[in-house]
């Protein structure tokens, strides 16, 4: 069951990206190889949100809400036609 | 849809509504189950180039291309990432794996807010006339983001994101999650972006009515939709073999029953598990059932599935029967066998026959579309209701608007019901939901965009909030279909839309992203929080005290306590007419006294502003739950701005 693996969507505190990275992609990148080496961006956000989505296990998701300019961490919901 | 447009009183557009032109230039954005674009409703005849601020596509995939996009349909994308991350790969065989809908609602709900008009639809005869959304010359742009297996919020997040970057003026979300603060809801936090790009989000509230605290969507810079019927019915009456007639409606179509009665069965009597009375796939005695009409209770399995249930069993016919939940409220479906829906009053007493008779008949007489059915409209007793389950101090929803019994465009690819087994396709369906109220109000906030381009989101929905009506022509407040009373603001918010009087409020309360951002504050979240709201670094100043109560919103939500027996708010009025004076008038509840200063507002040029306050004032504390209302509207004799009020003790 650890190692299973969900979506989660990262928000990042974009202002806090190191002057290093010369593209908000590459630091989200950076973040999400610091907990996963295999782990890959589903989606990169740059409107609605600062952040992207990615399949992560629990514990990679944990470890990564404390990396560096990640404010939040939150596993993928399903919502519903009205 | 038909009927709607002259409901709403856009049907006769000279003088009123914006030039063609300036309507040609709004971009409404769906994010819904995707889009079948060779219904009528996407013909692009009489519409020039598409806007050159667009900055959208019309991607391909499974049978569909970019050339099926036109002037009318401009763009066309799908996100499926998080979708097949989480319930595996689309089996393209099975599901279109493009912005092709497979289910009917994208098609529906996108052809609501701005179908180009077609002569002669119906469903089956079926509310016939010509078909129309409710901005014709708005442009739409399709984001496919529910799939079979439901909507996910990496991938509406992604659409989100993407139609912001393509340049859409309205964004119509017909769909929901949980209620969660709103840094853990996708929808609110992508709203939030977008409002702050100029475009209006227009949400429905949910189906989970009449339960109070039951809203999604509840972000104040969301505008929020509830649902109403229309003044249109669909006749469908039981008459029982003891003489007495009951009326019902129904969309069925198809061979009729014999001229005569029938053996009529109660669904619980003829079955052998719990909860047989439901109609529920496999719970019927087919001895019992073969060639009798069966009366099933509504709940659990779909309304559609029960009658699919009783046909499979050899019934003749279906009376489905509302419960207490549903109460009067009726709601049509098309169908796969004759079949009618009647109130609780009257299923209770078809019950009391079925129980009393042992040889119970009945037969079901279907009387095609009636119109000019009053009162209407009526609040539906699924729309979702108040009080804001995440902000009790921001009164949802904010208006309703048609919602029972709509017609708009369909699918292709499924039947009216939706059901696996229906081989039927029609280029139109009769469907309900929140979800169906929602894009008449973003086709409406289109033509307020168009004939106010410089108007912000909150301006817009400030227009359809303030001329909104809670009462009939003829008098007495809107009902609820839940309870057959009249509804409160927290069902109807600040009432039924009137685009017409929307189109010159005479004054909105406006708000902008500060605003929000001062009510993220007096909401105490963390600096991380906001962040993920807001995507900024924004410091709430420790020295002021912020008041959710205190966004310039156009209704009034007052918690009150035993130890908070008094609140006052602010607000900043902003004039979008003439000069004039304004006079404030209030009403307010028995226990609860409502002042108001100044009392007088005077404009003298365009866009001017001016503030007053509100103190509501309990002399004596009330029971935990108790609510109460009341009204506040200023007028200049030519213009009412009215604003709802609603206080609730905690």
């Amino acid at each position: 069951a650890a190692a299973t693996k969900k979506t989660y969507i990262v928000h990042m505190a974009k202002s806090q990206m190191p002057a290093s990275f010369r593209h908000h992609a590459h630091w989200y990148d950076s973040s999400l190889k610091a907990v996963s080496g295999s782990a890959e961006m589903m989606y990169v956000y740059k409107n609605a949100i600062h952040g992207f989505s990615a399949r992560l296990t629990a514990k990679q998701a944990k470890y990564l809400e404390n990396q560096p300019g990640v404010l939040s961490v939150w596993p993928e919901m399903k919502y519903q036609l009205h | 849809t038909t009927r709607t447009p002259m409901f709403l009183g856009i049907d006769e557009t000279a003088g009123f509504l914006p030039s063609s032109a300036a309507e040609s230039d709004i971009i409404i954005g769906v994010l819904d189950t995707g889009v079948w674009p060779e219904i009528k409703s996407f013909d692009d005849s009489g519409l020039g180039p598409v806007p050159s601020s667009w900055k959208g596509e019309c991607e391909g995939g499974t049978n569909f291309t970019a050339a099926n996009c036109n002037r009318k349909l401009i763009g066309a994308r799908f996100f499926s990432m998080g979708y097949e991350a989480s319930a595996g790969a689309i089996n393209e065989t099975d599901e279109y794996k493009s912005p092709r809908d497979d289910d009917g609602h994208g098609t529906h709900t996108a052809s609501t807010a701005a179908g180009s008009q077609v002569v002669g639809a119906s469903l089956f005869g079926y509310a016939p006339g010509s078909a129309r959304g409710m901005a014709t010359r708005a442009r739409v742009a399709v984001y496919k983001v529910c799939w079979k297996g439901g909507c996910y919020n990496s991938d509406i997040l992604a659409a989100m994101d993407k139609a912001i970057e393509d340049g859409v003026n309205i964004l119509s979300l017909s769909l929901g999650g949980a209620s969660v603060d709103y840094y853990g809801d996708s929808i609110a936090v992508g709203a939030f972006a977008a409002t702050e790009n100029g475009i209006l989000v227009s949400c429905s509230a949910a189906n989970a009515g009449p339960a109070p605290f039951s809203l999604s969507n509840s972000a104040p810079w969301i505008t929020t939709v509830g649902a109403g019927t229309l003044d249109r019915d669909f006749p469908a009456s039981v008459s029982l073999g003891n003489g007495k007639k009951f009326s019902g409606v129904s969309l069925y179509h198809g061979d009729p029953l014999p001229g005569k009665l029938l053996p009529f069965v109660y669904a619980g009597n003829a079955s052998n598990v719990t909860g047989g009375n439901l109609c529920i796939d496999g719970s019927l005695d087919g001895e019992k059932v073969k060639g009798k009409i069966v009366l099933c209770d509504r709940g659990v399995n779909a309304r559609v599935d029960k009658g699919a249930v009783v046909k499979a069993a050899g019934g003749a016919g279906m009376v489905l029967a509302n419960t207490a939940l549903q109460g009067e409220e009726l709601v049509a479906d098309a169908h796969l066998l004759p079949a009618t829906s009647v109130g609780q009053k009257s299923g209770d007493a078809i019950k009391t026959y079925l129980f009393s008779d042992p040889n119970p008949t009945a037969t079901i007489l279907f009387q095609g579309t009636k119109v000019g059915v009053e009162p209407s409209p009526i609040l539906a007793a699924f729309s979702s209701r108040g009080p804001n389950p995440v902000t009790p101090e921001i009164l949802k929803p904010d208006v309703i608007a048609p919602g029972v019994n709509i017609l708009a465009g369909w699918t292709g690819a499924a039947g009216p019901t939706g059901l696996p087994e229906d081989s039927r396709r029609v280029e139109f369906n009769i469907i309900s939901g929140t979800s169906m109220s929602c894009p008449h109000v973003s086709g409406l906030a289109a033509l307020l965009k168009a004939a106010h381009p410089t108007w912000s989101p909150a301006a817009i929905r400030s227009a359809l909030m303030t001329t909104a009506y809670t009462a009939y022509k003829s008098g007495g407040q809107l009902i609820d279909a839940a309870t057959g009373k009249p509804s409160t603001p927290y069902d109807h918010g600040s009432g039924h839309v009137d685009p017409v009087s929307a189109l010159n409020p005479g004054l909105i309360y406006d708000a902008n992203t500060d605003d929000y951002l001062n009510f993220l504050c007096a909401l105490n979240y963390t600096p991380s929080q906001i962040n993920t709201v807001s995507k900024r670094n924004f410091t709430c100043d420790s020295t002021k005290k912020y008041s959710a109560g205190d966004l310039n919103y156009p209704s009034f939500a007052v918690p009150l306590s035993g130890s908070k027996s008094s609140v006052k708010y602010t607000r900043t009025l902003t004039n979008v007419g003439e000069s004039g004076a304004y006079k404030v008038s209030v009403s307010s509840p028995d226990s609860v006294k409502v002042s108001v200063e100044p009392q007088t507002l005077s404009f003298t040029t365009m866009n001017e502003k001016k503030s007053y306050t509100v103190t509501f004032s309990a002399p004596a504390a009330m029971a935990s739950g108790t609510n109460m209302f009341g009204r506040i509207e200023w007028s200049d004799g030519k213009h009412v701005v009215g604003s709802p009020v609603a206080i609730t003790w905690s």
